[in-house]
């Protein structure tokens, strides 16, 4: 049952001043944060922890009046993001895709 | 069209028509594919869209559309990155080959796609993060589309029975068996094969669909569109060792497993 790592990354998306309160940031926190818990349902059944954090999420969301369709929040980033500064100063960090080495697929479609 | 799909499995299908090729919270692509001859079974994509999901400071919700003949270097909307957010330089098109060759960069999802125009088809490869294929909100619909299901068990083709109907000179099963190329204009088998090989020693899957394609069409830009498209996954897929792939799969769709 892995709600405590929803739980950490959840805090971790709200720490920092983008994601006040009352932002659309925090809303798009929300709804990752319940997306995971989702995620864990299956592992987590009977988890007082798990359970105590799925009523936490309905009542920030009717406390904040998120809805429950939206984006949510991007892939949050593992590491301290690499890149050149200049690139990462032109545009909020949450432009950058940062997962520590993302395991890539791919998919081509091609010839008839 | 002949499809690989997230999970390397290698398959030849009809999917006549609109079909989603993706479909997650980030980005929905969809493709048309149409008869390569009038009454073929075999078909290949005429038009594609891709809708880049409005996300957050970085961008607005953008379209790519490209169709037969046309390749543009732009979204639908004339623009060439994400919009007027603070991060639309985290979506930008550039053009490769002014007509054939397009690609699309989403930083903000980690994602590059290639787009090209071979002969009078479209090809179409992506490279994308695990986490964000599954970004699916409501799990039960979790990605019943074409890069990860693969295509249905009902529009798949058997090539392989078609190259062998082909080398013994008969008919294929249920009809996909190779036509005439143009009336009056047939591609020996042996030529097929030979035009292939230049292009794609390798006698692999790539090299089986671009047989097949000749065998079907008579038209010998396929044999471009199977070598381009090996060459977008030497340069996206993130793991060399699956270049080539030997083994189609007829599985059944949504049962992901080891390709082959």
């Amino acid at each position: 049952c892995k709600i405590l790592k929803c739980n950490s990354e959840f805090w971790s998306a709200t720490a920092g001043s983008q994601a006040a309160a009352d932002s659309p940031e925090f809303c798009a926190a929300l709804r990752t944060y319940a997306l995971c818990t989702r995620r864990t349902a299956r592992t987590c059944r009977g988890d007082l922890a798990f359970h105590s954090a799925v009523h936490g999420i309905e009542d920030l969301m009717g406390q904040h009046n998120c809805s429950r369709e939206g984006p949510t929040a991007p892939p949050r980033p593992r590491t301290p993001p690499g890149g050149d500064s200049q690139e990462r100063n032109d545009s909020p960090e949450t432009c950058h895709y940062r997962q520590a080495a993302p395991n890539y697929t791919h998919c081509g479609l091609f010839g008839d | 069209p002949h499809l690989r799909t997230f999970t390397d499995r290698f398959q030849t299908c009809m999917v006549r028509g609109a079909w989603p090729l993706i479909d997650n919270d980030y980005l929905n692509v969809q493709v048309t594919n149409t008869p390569v001859l009038p009454g073929s079974a075999a078909t290949a994509t005429s038009k594609l869209t891709i809708i880049f999901k409005n996300f957050q400071e970085c961008v607005e919700q953008k379209v790519y559309q490209a169709e037969m003949d046309e390749l543009p270097a732009a979204f639908a909307d004339g623009s060439k990155n994400g919009g007027d957010k603070h991060g639309a330089n985290s979506l930008k098109i550039t053009e490769k080959v002014s007509g054939q060759h397009v690609e699309i960069q989403a930083k903000y999802i980690g994602t590059t796609i290639v787009v090209r125009q071979v002969g009078r088809y479209l090809t179409f490869a992506v490279r994308m993060p695990e986490e964000v294929v599954h970004a699916v909100e409501d799990g039960d619909s979790q990605g019943l589309y074409l890069c990860l299901r693969g295509c249905p068990l009902s529009q798949q083709i058997d090539f392989q029975a078609v190259h062998a109907a082909a080398a013994q000179g008969t008919r294929g099963p249920h009809g996909a068996s190779p036509p005439p190329a143009a009336p009056g204009d047939t591609f020996p088998y042996e030529t097929a094969v030979a035009k292939c090989k230049e292009k794609l020693p390798v006698e692999d899957l790539y090299y089986q669909a671009c047989v097949f394609d000749l065998l079907t069409t008579g038209d010998v830009n396929f044999t471009l569109a199977a070598y381009y498209a090996l060459e977008d996954v030497r340069s996206l897929h993130s793991n060399k060792d699956k270049l080539h792939l030997y083994e189609r799969t007829r599985e059944p769709p949504g049962r992901a497993s080891a390709s082959g």
